[in-house]
């Protein structure tokens, strides 16, 4: 990115999913990206048996944010003993919802012309994080006030050497706003705004200290079992 | 003046945050 260009959202790398002893030869290794909008499965099909692999298709299990395939996987040629090829399959959320354990639990399904196999993968929420979630700053003001301090949840990342705005620079390029700073007693207060796909809003406070590199976050959100996996992200985003 | 009470407003809950 040049200056003054926003960073683009956070994507961790590639994990292996399902490695060829489970998949009969087929190794799926993935990861997932929010570009421009657009929800990204991105995945590295291999083949490491000895005969072609042809027929591929993909399903999901319902899910906690409806996470569904926008359109078939699309595999063109038949994969070759050891062969790799990457495949991007967009996703949407309009799919069956199911509450997961953890929350970001993605069950899969695919299939090609020897066998169905199944995996589970883990997506970072901050995929959901959608590009309008900056709120009005006097309703972030009134939704601060009236979510109950029970629904706040304190967090703390530690060795993280950003300086604030840098820190918000970042969050900003995975759809996490800042829409207050204020400082006190030498600490940057950081005011947050996110919103998820489904419609839940999060509110965050990031702390800041010059020279102290723990940062603390406190997430306020009507629905508070989205706060684990939103700190994950947090921390994913200001540590990469 | 609603933007200078939200810019006073965001000042309170910050100082009320840093010093309960």
């Amino acid at each position: 990115a040049g200056v003054g260009m926003p960073m683009g959202a956070y994507s961790p790398p590639k994990t292996v999913w399902l490695p060829a002893m489970k998949g009969k030869g087929l190794e799926i290794s993935g990861t997932f990206a929010r570009r421009a909008g657009v929800i990204q499965m991105e995945m590295t099909l291999t083949n490491k048996a000895m005969s072609v692999m042809t027929d591929f298709a993909i399903q999901f299990n319902r899910n906690s944010f409806g996470l569904a395939p926008a359109g078939p996987l699309q595999v063109l040629t038949p994969l070759s003993p050891n062969q790799s090829i990457e495949v991007t399959l967009p996703l949407n959320t309009v799919g069956p919802v199911m509450k997961m354990d953890p929350l970001n639990n993605l069950q899969v399904a695919v299939k090609n012309n020897i066998d169905v196999f199944y995996f589970s993968c883990q997506y970072p929420i901050s995929m959901l994080f959608v590009e309008d979630g900056k709120m009005e700053r006097q309703v972030f003001l009134a939704t601060w006030k009236d979510i109950s301090n029970d629904n706040e949840a304190q967090f703390q990342i530690k060795d993280c050497h950003l300086s604030s705005d840098a820190a918000s620079n970042k969050l900003q390029g995975s759809n996490i706003f800042t829409i207050a700073k204020r400082t006190v007693d030498g600490q940057d207060m950081l005011y947050q705004s996110t919103k998820l796909s489904n419609g839940i809003w999060v509110l965050a406070e990031l702390r800041v200290q010059t020279g102290n590199p723990t940062f603390t976050v406190c997430l306020k959100c009507r629905a508070p079992e989205v706060s684990q996996c939103v700190f994950q992200s947090y921390e994913a985003v200001l540590k990469n | 003046e609603l933007e200078d009470g939200l810019d006073e407003a965001f000042s309170r809950l910050a100082e009320s945050r840093t010093n309960p």
